[in-house]
């Protein structure tokens, strides 16, 4: 039921996704803040599908050469490739230290044991600035094969992003400068190279009390 | 691209791309 429902393709699920920032409060606990987060879920047959968009229209707000968005989705399998509008949530102090934490955890499942490449490039203006590549091996759990990327470093120039982010004075500031930044990820099974996942992202600043807010839709061509 | 330099506002997304979740 998840296929069409959830950022899943017929060869890999994602079961969660989440950037963050942990604080110490003292030498036990921690304060942990999502930036953004996709939490679990579990579509019935009776929800609706996602609804889609025409991947044409965000073409140029990823890399457009060769590799780029375009080729994948021609490469395919259409099925694989999803838009994910975030909120993002700001609302939290940030402060330099050394004792911060900035991090993404996601997690995956497949029916098959496989190795996989996650590939995530930051956009500015649809140009490639940054990319990091993980490799993830398979752990079989209740009958299905689990990915998990735990607690992956952010980059330098995320934190900078975010911190420069934060200091602008005005949400409609942030979001004309979100405008222009993206993220790609494109998972793929590391021996046969076929694509897995490719989720393109898209970001606004929350305004919302209750934190990180998203929209899922399925890229197609019509 | 032809897109290129077209405010995201003008494009044809969902209306729900503008419309930020109320969930918790």
């Amino acid at each position: 039921p998840w296929q069409g429902r959830s950022i899943a393709s017929s060869r890999l699920r994602m079961l969660e996704f989440s950037a963050f920032l942990e604080q110490p409060q003292d030498s036990e606990t921690f304060n942990k803040h999502l930036f953004v987060h996709i939490g679990q879920s579990n579509p019935s047959y009776s929800d609706a599908y996602l609804e889609s968009v025409d991947i044409r229209q965000i073409y140029d707000k990823f890399p457009e050469k060769k590799g780029g968005l375009k080729d994948l989705f021609d490469k395919g399998p259409h099925n694989a490739f999803f838009l994910v509008k975030f909120w993002a949530d700001l609302s939290v102090n940030l402060q330099d230290d050394s004792s911060f934490f900035y991090g993404v955890s996601s997690q995956y499942e497949s029916s098959e044991n496989m190795i996989i490449t996650s590939s995530t490039k930051v956009c500015s203006f649809g140009k490639q600035v940054v990319e990091k590549v993980e490799t993830e091996f398979a752990r079989f759990e209740n009958g299905r094969y689990v990915f998990r990327i735990h607690r992956s470093p952010l980059c330098e120039y995320m934190i900078n992003f975010i911190h420069k982010l934060k200091h602008l004075p005005e949400k409609y500031m942030m979001n004309s400068v979100l405008e222009n930044f993206t993220i790609l990820q494109v998972v793929t099974n590391k021996d046969t190279l076929e694509t897995l996942l490719c989720i393109a992202y898209v970001f606004e600043v929350s305004t919302s009390e209750h934190g990180a807010q998203h929209h899922i839709y399925r890229l197609v061509k019509d | 691209g032809v897109m290129d330099q077209v405010p995201m506002r003008k494009r044809q997304l969902p209306a729900s791309f503008w419309e930020e979740p109320r969930l918790t």
